[in-house]
């Protein structure tokens, strides 16, 4: 569809893990991604996340939910996946 | 590495080394993967990975670890080329080429088809090698290189070399390896990185962040000649050209004489379809680019003699090729329209000394810092021309997969990629005499022990080089190092206004943003080098406040000196004190540098270096001051 040609894979860039035992950093990605695009079910949105070293994700956002996310509580950047050269 | 590790004095067997630390160290390889059957690769002689190794293998359909590459993950399942099968296993042959010159295995008798002839090394032999491959011939994008970092800071790797970037430099926010590698720093782990191809240009470098060592290219002294045979005259012209034509000679040919089809200037450089295949076939044909021997070699020619813009640099080509300056390409065009049955015999290559090295690569991108004008980048230089190495044997030479169907174990490339590894291996090796230094530690000791590198006439190159050349056996024993830590690269945010929220994100504590730090300059980072951006209208007087550590002798003298680089007439340096009296290990000192002048033109940086000597350790650090704009 015309909306889905609209969407493109951003990084959601949220600092470090935090320290807080209960803190699943899996099931926020899942979450906000929930909250942001009004779908229950955003496995075919979530293309990674990151967990084990520092916190984020990366998905498949159109512009609005970009905007969206940047203006969420604990995240520091979104970004597009740019494509980086072998040197 | 067959000659660039010995260029630098890092001799095999002449090198003190520490073995049992060395098998302990692994280094992260982000790149296209790996080839794991290549003998720089294999585990005779290597015991089980280290105890703090917390990575796994999984390299996927058809690839298995050994104890030298002791962890594998691929991120390419995802979006990848159709048809490129599912694993680690590299098939472009960079990751082999890049894993192999930070940590491959000493290969006697290795070369290109009988070119470069000698031993492959990495800078730590003994060392593991964990790839993550986030490359394929589509890419390699920035989700997947992001969790490459956070798979390989978790899984325990001591160094991270990523000779792979953007064409321009991005902001720290968004720029994933920055991002990357400050969770790396974080956590203790260097992380080495290419500073980028598009040089000459000044401000392209695009690896830029403070807690990267950013890499640019240099040559060795050894290069790579073809000489192509006109009658009796013999012209010596660049290229890495394996086929040996026998000394043949051959009919001589034109591209804006053998095209019927094409306009002169499309035959003249050969464009795709424009050669007769009748006019060319058995005969060495004249391309006035480089490009234009895919269109030769298709219509049936021998050989290809191209005009190249790039006379500091061999290329391996799909067929036999020699690339010529514009003087050199001018004379064999004389030849061919003054004479009535021109001939040419093309050979194969050879190897010579290059007395001039090291020279940074033409290629090899430049500064200054576009996002914190007061960091000079890249930091530091390293062999990056000309490097035989390990390959994937999946992967063609020439990197044309549909004209060249040779494979081999080792290869020429050259790059700033090339150069990354070289200073990973480095700093590996520094971790096997210093297994306790943070990241910014062993980045000041590969920098203020660089072998110095001087701006040519050009004075915009002294944004080419950062400190100057790696030596790996002197950075081992720096002396005095300029150490800066995560709060201290949390600061250096602030004062670029990043908000405290986004700090606190960041750092995952409770770092604040003062005024204080939101008004502390930039180039007041306890940083290596020094630079500043002044406004090209008015006299300058700026310091740099600096403290170094004491890493040589416990009791010991500094005192400082101050060389002049290029237009240095023009700056008044004064170091305040000149001397510096250690009196323990780990001790440290702090220093003022003053630099003054006359209002600077743009596009002519000054430079000067200061230097710190206790009559054992020489402790290098450039300073370049520059006008904006």
């Amino acid at each position: 569809s015309h909306q889905d040609e609209d969407k493109q894979v951003y990084i959601v860039y949220m600092g470090a893990v935090p320290s807080n035992a209960g803190y699943m950093p899996s099931s926020q990605h899942i979450n906000i991604l929930r909250e942001v695009t009004g779908e229950s079910s955003i496995e075919n949105r979530l293309v990674r996340s990151y967990r084990r070293s520092f916190n984020g994700f990366a998905a498949t956002l159109s512009d609005s939910e970009r905007e969206r996310v940047a203006n969420m509580e604990g995240v520091v950047s979104v970004f597009p996946s740019r494509k980086l050269q072998l040197q | 590495t067959t000659a660039s590790w010995d260029f630098m004095g890092f001799k095999e067997n002449k090198t003190k080394r520490v073995p049992n630390l060395e098998s302990d160290i692994i280094v992260g390889v982000i790149d296209s993967g790996i080839w794991p059957e290549s003998a720089s690769f294999d585990d005779n002689g290597f015991g089980p990975p280290p105890k703090k190794w917390k990575g796994e293998c999984d390299g996927g359909q058809n690839f298995t670890c050994n104890n030298k590459i002791i962890g594998a993950r691929y991120y390419t399942r995802n979006g990848g080329i159709i048809g490129t099968p599912q694993s680690a296993r590299d098939h472009i042959g960079h990751g082999t080429h890049t894993s192999s010159t930070a940590a491959g295995n000493s290969v006697k008798d290795a070369s290109f088809y009988g070119l470069g002839l000698g031993t492959a090394r990495g800078g730590v032999p003994a060392a593991r090698i964990a790839a993550y491959k986030v490359c394929d011939p589509g890419g390699c994008f920035s989700d997947r290189l992001l969790s490459a970092f956070d798979d390989a800071i978790a899984d325990g790797v001591d160094v991270i070399t990523i000779s792979a970037g953007a064409d321009l430099a991005a902001r720290f926010e968004q720029d994933p390896i920055a991002i990357g590698a400050f969770h790396a720093m974080a956590k203790g782990i260097l992380t080495v990185n290419s500073a980028g191809n598009n040089g000459p240009s000044t401000s392209t470098v695009s690896s830029v962040a403070p807690w990267i060592l950013s890499v640019s290219a240099s040559n060795t002294n050894r290069a790579f000649f073809t000489k192509v045979v006109l009658g009796n005259e013999k012209i010596v012209g660049r290229s890495v050209n394996s086929y040996d034509l026998k000394g043949g000679k051959y009919d001589l040919v034109y591209g804006k004489s053998a095209s019927s089809r094409c306009d002169e200037g499309s035959a003249r450089i050969c464009s795709s379809g424009c050669l007769d295949k009748k006019l060319v076939k058995g005969k060495i044909v004249l391309c006035d680019t480089p490009l234009g021997s895919h269109e030769a070699e298709w219509a049936g020619a021998v050989g290809t003699i191209v005009k190249n813009d790039r006379s500091d640099v061999s290329n391996v080509f799909s067929s036999p090729v020699a690339a010529l300056s514009e003087d050199q390409y001018e004379t064999v065009v004389s030849y061919v329209t003054s004479t009535e049955d021109p001939k040419v015999s093309i050979l194969k290559s050879d190897t010579s000394m290059n007395e001039t090295a090291p020279v940074v690569a033409s290629f090899s991108s430049r500064g200054p810092n576009t996002i914190i004008p007061d960091i000079l980048k890249p930091d530091v230089t390293a062999p990056g021309i000309e490097i035989l190495a390990a390959y994937s044997l999946d992967a063609s030479p020439s990197g044309d997969a549909a004209h060249d169907n040779r494979r081999a174990e080792y290869v020429v490339l050259s790059g700033t990629s090339m150069s990354c590894p070289h200073v990973a291996g480095a700093a590996a090796y520094l971790k096997t005499f210093h297994p306790d230094w943070s990241p910014s530690m062993i980045k000041s000791s590969i920098m203020t022990t660089a072998w110095p590198m001087n701006a040519t006439e050009d004075a915009e190159s002294v944004f080419a080089f950062g400190s100057g050349h790696l030596k790996p056996t002197a950075a081992a024993d720096p002396g005095l190092v300029y150490e800066s830590t995560k709060a201290d690269h949390i600061a250096l945010l602030c004062a670029l206004n990043f908000t405290t929220t986004s700090l606190r994100l960041i750092s995952g504590d409770n770092s604040t943003c003062t005024k204080e730090q939101a008004d502390t300059l930039p180039r007041n980072l306890n940083y290596p080098s020094m630079a500043a951006a002044v406004s090209s209208q008015t006299e300058f007087n700026l310091t740099f406040v600096r403290t170094v550590t004491n890493v040589g002798m416990a009791n010991s003298t500094y005192k400082a000196n101050v060389v002049e680089g290029a237009g240095s007439s023009k700056i008044d340096v004064k170091v305040e004190p000149d001397a510096l009296s250690m009196k323990s290990m780990y001790e440290k000192k702090s220093f003022t540098v003053t630099v003054s002048g006359k209002a600077l033109k743009p596009l002519e940086p000054m430079s000067a270096t200061l230097v710190w000597s206790d009559g054992t350790h020489t402790v290098r650090s450039p300073i370049v001051i520059y006008a904006k704009g």
